[in-house]
């Protein structure tokens, strides 16, 4: 379990009369074992304890009175600045302001649509969401349900090409004096050139404001890859971690922040309407660290 | 990039990495590099390859079913349940068998649509009811018709649920008993659905299901994308799950029977 995990290498840590090299390199291999249960990928787990041995066997550790304290404090400030120390909200400068929904297959993008949009709303903007995924069955009465729910409005043409379809739902936000527009895209692989090309081309010709990379917050060492894959093919804003109301303990986070560079701008904490959190770094970095 | 090197340090950590970074866990690729380091001096890859199959269920080979047999269909949110419980439909309905399929998430949005157009695609029966919030009224008719049209087969469709919620685990456990206490002339199994792209938390998943029903079997989904699921590892060595079949796609013929050596050689490839 690996809370107890760090909290015993800590307890042992903080228990140290003084660091030494040789107990500075044994808790590193303990780190380094508790952020791969916790799902950090396993080259960003590397090099975030070769950072943090750096900066431990600095002279201000080994001078401290509490030295185990002090590496400790090293461990989370670290995980805290990877994470992106500040928080950023959604940027909507233009009218209609699009956001443009993307990932892979079941990570919670029709459901963040209708959270995004639900949290727009109550902050007195008027939204219109696009349903733009085609190809899974019953896609398009999903996001009709959740628009129902949000009691935001939902452009759709049932079937048809994406493409086109945000363009008119685009069209439809202008003459209704929409504040947001909120695109809904079918889950995809990044394997899958032909899909990651649609996502390009709705990207490229509608220029959203912000493109949001929606992950599952369990996802495990692939993190690396399929963020890599979405900050290649589009110029993503920001990250949605979902489902993190579960008990996993998130080090896509690290991944995906790490590799895009982007920052995690919310998470999903439940099924419901409401379940948007602003994400905090300080909260996930406890939580990967337990 | 590993064939036919020796065992030396460099072998050993690429390996480690390669293990690591398809979800094996580090105490499962751990102590796969101990017995690695310990036995292997010629031939690498080779004695790795049959190390790991060793550590994985047989092939899998599913048959039709001798007596009227109930698949019960669980796992966390989006993990691919109903489309799964699709592609499980058209392969016994394939071999002949009569089946029924019961959409019982009667929670989120548009989920019984979703399988009722898969249930069209197949072509098989279905059981819904929408105007309940109640699974367990769903699962009972279902299984009431299941009965009467004599089906081989009956698939049931649940809501995806994170095990951290004690009270959709408790629908979960209410479903199974009364599956066993009204319908014990039907074979019950239930499998869980697990998204190949998931780290560690499918473990505690597979444990915490697992204390609410009893689960025969997993189906390792979106192996079509760049996840290598090496969670299947842990999930037959530590508690005993098989993976008997696996998802590459999102269409009803994207469903494979597990094999371990496949499997091994997609993982080392
Ligand atoms: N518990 C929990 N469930 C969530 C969260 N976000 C989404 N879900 C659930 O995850 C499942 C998948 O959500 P969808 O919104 O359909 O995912 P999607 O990305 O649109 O899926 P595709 O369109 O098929 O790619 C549903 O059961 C949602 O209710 C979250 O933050 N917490
Ligand atoms: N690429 C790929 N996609 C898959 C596979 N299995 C399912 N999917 C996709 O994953 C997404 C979620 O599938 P669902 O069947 O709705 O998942 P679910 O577990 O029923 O979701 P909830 O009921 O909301 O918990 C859909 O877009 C599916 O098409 C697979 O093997 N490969
Ligand atoms: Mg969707
Ligand atoms: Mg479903």
């Amino acid at each position: 379990q690996i809370t107890e995990r760090f909290e015993s290498i800590f307890r042992s840590v903080r228990g140290l009369g003084k660091i030494t090299d040789k107990n500075i390199n044994d808790t590193a291999r303990e780190i380094r074992r508790a952020l791969l249960d916790a799902d950090v990928n396993f080259s960003v787990a590397k090099s975030f304890v070769k950072t943090v041995q750096e900066k431990a066997q600095g002279t201000k550790v080994l001078k401290s009175i509490k030295p185990g304290q002090q590496f400790v404090k090293i461990v989370q400030d670290e995980m805290v600045a990877l994470l992106g120390e500040k928080v950023e909200d959604l940027e909507l400068t233009s009218k209609p302001s699009i956001i443009l929904l993307a990932g892979l297959q079941g990570a919670g993008k029709t459901t963040s649509a209708g959270k995004l949009a639900n949290r727009l709303k109550k902050s007195g903007k008027s939204v219109l969401m696009v349903a733009a995924d085609v190809y899974r069955p019953a896609a398009v009465q999903q996001l009709i349900m959740v628009g129902k729910q949000a009691e935001v409005p939902v452009y759709e043409e049932g079937t048809g090409d994406p493409l086109a379809i945000c363009k008119r739902g685009i069209e439809k936000a202008r003459s209704l004096k929409n504040d947001v527009v909120i695109l809904d895209t079918a889950g995809r692989l990044h394997l899958d050139g032909e899909m990651m090309t649609e996502i390009q081309s709705i990207s490229d010709a509608v220029n959203p404001d912000e493109i949001l990379f929606v992950a599952d917050g369990m996802t495990g060492q692939d993190a690396v890859k399929s963020a890599q894959a979405f900050h290649e093919a589009l110029p993503l804003t920001g990250v949605i971690l979902t489902k993190m109301d579960g008990d996993a303990r998130g080090g896509a986070a690290v991944s995906i922040r790490e590799v895009t560079g982007k920052p995690i701008k919310f998470i999903g904490t439940s099924e419901k309407l409401d379940g948007l959190d602003v994400f905090d770094p300080k909260r996930i970095a406890d939580r990967i660290l337990g | 990039k590993l064939a036919g090197k020796r065992v030396t340090p460099e072998s050993l950590e690429t390996l480690e990495e390669q293990l690591l970074s398809a979800d094996l866990g580090y105490i499962t690729v751990e102590s796969i590099l101990d017995v690695v380091e310990r036995h292997s001096k010629s031939d690498f890859i080779q004695k790795v390859n049959e190390h790991l199959v060793n550590l994985l269920p047989g092939k899998f080979n599913p048959t039709p079913f001798e007596n009227p047999t109930i698949l019960l269909v669980v796992g966390v949110n989006g993990t691919g349940k109903t489309t799964t419980a699709a592609k499980l439909a058209h392969l016994y309905k394939k071999m002949g068998q009569t089946v029924t399929l019961i959409a019982a998430d009667t929670y989120r949005a548009a989920a019984v649509d979703q399988l009722k157009i898969w249930g069209n695609r197949v072509g098989c029966n279905l059981v819904c009811n929408e105007k309940t919030a109640e699974p367990t009224s769903v699962l009972f008719d279902g299984l009431e018709s299941a009965r009467a049209n004599k089906s081989d087969v009956v698939i049931v469709d649940t809501a995806g649920r994170l095990h951290t919620y004690s009270n959709l685990m408790a629908e979960l456990a209410k479903m199974y008993r009364v599956v066993e206490n009204r319908f014990p002339e039907f074979t019950l199994r239930s499998l869980i659905v697990m998204d190949a792209s998931l780290g560690q938390n499918s473990i505690i998943q597979a444990k915490e299901f697992g204390k609410h029903v009893k689960l025969d079997g997993a189906i390792l989904t979106k192996l079509d994308g760049t996840a290598r699921g090496g969670i299947v590892f842990p999930l037959f060595q530590e508690l005993g799950i098989p993976v008997e079949f696996i998802g590459i796609g999102e269409d009803l013929y994207d469903l494979e029977h597990f094999d371990p050596n496949a499997y091994v050689d997609g993982l080392l490839g």
